[in-house]
């Protein structure tokens, strides 16, 4: 089973239609996937159409009122479940700074639950705070969604920072599988000098012991493509809205890149 | 004085562009302008080419050390100064829980301070936590950048509901100038069904003692631009490195519209 987070304190990189998109690409590929929705503003949940509401178990529920993670797994199709988001969430953060073990919390309720699932993909919400802690603690791996900009190359170091924070003090197993390049348009001179220095950077950490020694660039990148972004507002994935498009196809070929990489891990 | 925050919990939405290009066009047409950077991210003050850093006294020091706010303010050019961020801030937010009046320190800092500010804008980070709350009880109107994105519509309603909230119980002066379309492209479907939603929420306002009641959709847009993307890299603003560009033309078409809006105030 792999736990991958989908993490980076930019906002509007593109972490949850990636999140959205991958799932469902590999959910296509047969593999049982459960998403949570580690982001206040909830809109994993409203990407698949549900009405974030106090009324269903959501993981506010799990983290501050001790509801079991099951509980908080609703089924959206045959290979995909979800873990919704509230807007109460965004209280947990003051909620929980008194708590003891506050950063584990979630890993502690996964490690109690009973589940069959291949891939578990964690949206984070964009900030370094406690919930994006507690999904840096339960991960097995991140994947960094990054747009080709030069402001959302300022954050990577930092970034890399709190991964290795969190994987010598709290989850040793932690590493980032690799870097995703969204919202992707190969003709600007900007986007090309941004992968250039992306791929130096990560070259320069192998061979090191770092827990991005291991990461790529992925070969997929995922296009700018309008259809992505309208597809949140049918309620569906980018494979259910518009199968032949770009951005179907993009999150295929990172899908199928992802799982062969564990082939090898 | 003005005092406008920049302001969108949803990431990515052009929140610093906004503010970096406002403040720079403002300044060209001969105000006196303040810019404050309320992100951990520090990309306001990267953007104007400065290292955040822990040697030069920023926000940080300005909240939680109790130093005066004009030790943190950084004369960038004849009509611009600066107080810039630090990744310190990242922490005031944990550092400030136990505080009285944690909400309005901003405020009272500002008001000990002689300065001849024209204007005053603050790039807030993508969240709804204490240092947009800070903002918002220091500033006399409200900027919301917005993407012509169906998910950048749906967190619209919990901001306006966040500033109804603060206006309520900390600043009841506060209003909401306008929402101002950052990264638009007239040609897809996608962003005119958004306005036109934007339009009828906002026309649907009127007339009620709401703090957007007088709100508008500004009618100067900005278009989407390589350009905008790429100064930062320069530390430069956009009326620097491109003065001729769509990006530099919408931001002076943005700031003569505020400025003339306060004519009528
Ligand atoms: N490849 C793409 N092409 C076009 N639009 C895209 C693409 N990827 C994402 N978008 C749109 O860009 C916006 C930002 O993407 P998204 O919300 O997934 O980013 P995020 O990192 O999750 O943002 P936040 O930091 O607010 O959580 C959304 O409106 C989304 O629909
Ligand atoms: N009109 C535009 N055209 C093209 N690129 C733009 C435009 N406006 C902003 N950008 C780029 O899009 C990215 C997001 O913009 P920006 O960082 O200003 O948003 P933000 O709301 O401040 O983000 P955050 O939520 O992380 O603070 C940046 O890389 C910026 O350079
Ligand atoms: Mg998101
Ligand atoms: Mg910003």
């Amino acid at each position: 089973m792999r736990i991958i987070a989908l993490m980076n304190q930019k906002g509007g990189v593109g972490k949850t239609t990636t999140t959205v998109n991958l799932g469902a690409a590999l959910a296509e590929r047969g593999k049982k996937v459960c998403l949570i929705d580690l982001d206040p503003q909830a809109h994993l949940t409203i990407n698949y159409g549900i009405e974030p509401s106090r009324e269903i178990c959501s993981l506010y529920n799990v983290l501050v009122e001790g509801r079991s993670f099951l509980e908080a797994v609703h089924k959206v199709n045959q290979n995909v479940a979800l873990v919704p988001s509230s807007i109460d969430l965004a209280a947990a953060e003051i909620e929980l700074v008194g708590e003891l073990g506050r950063e584990m919390i979630l890993k502690k309720r996964l490690e109690q639950a009973q589940h069959d699932f291949d891939y578990i993909l964690l949206d984070c919400p964009p900030s370094l705070g406690l919930l994006t802690i507690n999904a840096l603690s339960l991960a097995s791996e991140v994947i960094i969604p990054m747009q080709a900009h030069f402001l959302a190359l300022q954050g990577v170091a930092k970034l890399l920072e709190t991964i290795q924070l969190v994987s010598r003090r709290m989850n040793p197993r932690l590493v980032v599988a690799g870097i995703v390049l969204t919202m992707f348009d190969a003709q600007t001179k900007l986007s090309n000098e941004v992968v250039a220095e992306l791929n130096s950077f990560i070259e320069s950490a192998q061979g090191k012991s770092l827990p991005w020694s291991g990461a790529r660039v992925f070969s997929s990148r995922i296009r700018r493509n309008i259809k992505l972004a309208e597809s949140p507002s049918f309620g569906q994935t980018i494979l259910d809205y518009e199968p032949a498009s770009n951005g179907a196809a993009d999150h295929r070929a990172l899908a199928m890149e992802v799982i062969e990489m564990s082939a090898g891990v």
